[in-house]
């Protein structure tokens, strides 16, 4: 099978233009981080499909990933930030009692001056900052390889095998990855950025083609060129 | 590192 844009896109990519969304303080400033990221994926698609017709393959693999509220391909991950603080403690063997435990255990106690009281991902990832590898080496299709097998597992109650894919995704990510991860797990990115936004930069007509279908997967593909419109495509939708 | 298009090339990390 043809290579997909997102078996070539470093999940760490994705993180840090999220990261850089995140901390952005105007709005200008988070459209510009976020178009340049979609712009290099359309860039790139041209250059991978030299346009040929009929290509499934899309910005979808980034667009669930960043408005995880909206997956619905994937079943529940059965996942809450109770279960990865405990899978954490483990894999690091951190002590049970120790301080770090505790504040991913207790991640919504006011802490420091930092503020990241109740955001469970903020606060693991100064647990993990020290602890993991420097850099990631998952692309944007691994981490939506392994979330399917979560997800999957999970409906399949094998607990054991939900904890397997995690593993997987946390020994091989860093911890800024992580932070995100943690994030699209638990299906709230803080990124101070709506839905709507994210649509209206996709393409104009984002919004109302979701609206009609609420299915992101063909919202990306039928979108994926800017210039081609609803009305264009609505002969064969209709 | 194949023949085809780089990702790198299209996706500038910022400083």
């Amino acid at each position: 099978p043809q290579p997909t844009v997102a078996s070539h896109v470093p999940f760490a990519d994705l993180c840090s233009t999220l990261e850089r969304i995140q901390r952005s303080k105007t709005r200008p400033e988070k459209v510009k981080h976020f178009k340049e990221f979609l712009d290099s994926w359309r860039r790139f698609h041209d250059a991978l499909y030299k346009k040929a017709a009929g290509v499934a393959d899309s910005f979808y693999p980034a667009m669930r990933l960043i408005l995880p509220q909206l997956e619905r391909e994937r079943v529940a991950y059965g996942i809450k930030e109770t279960m990865l603080a405990k899978l954490y403690i483990e894999l690091l063997h951190l002590p049970k009692d120790g301080k770090d435990a505790q504040k991913l255990l207790n991640y919504r106690a006011p802490t420091g001056p930092r503020g990241d009281a109740g955001d469970f991902a903020t606060v693991a990832y100064f647990v993990l900052k020290q602890r993991c590898p420097r850099q990631g080496c998952l692309t944007v299709q691994q981490v939506n390889d392994v979330l399917d097998s979560v997800a999957s597992n999970n409906s399949a109650k094998r607990k054991d095998l939900v904890k397997k894919s995690l593993l997987q995704l946390i020994t091989q990510s860093s911890a800024l990855e992580q932070k995100w991860l943690i994030r699209m797990i638990i299906k709230d990115l803080k990124l101070g950025f709506s839905q709507q936004t994210v649509f209206s930069l996709f393409h104009r007509d984002a919004t109302e083609l979701y609206n009609v279908t609420t299915d992101l997967e063909k919202v990306c593909r039928q979108l994926h060129e800017p210039s081609v419109g609803l009305s264009d495509i609505s002969i064969a939708l209709f | 590192v194949g023949d085809g298009p780089q990702w790198g090339v299209f996706f500038k990390k910022a400083a």
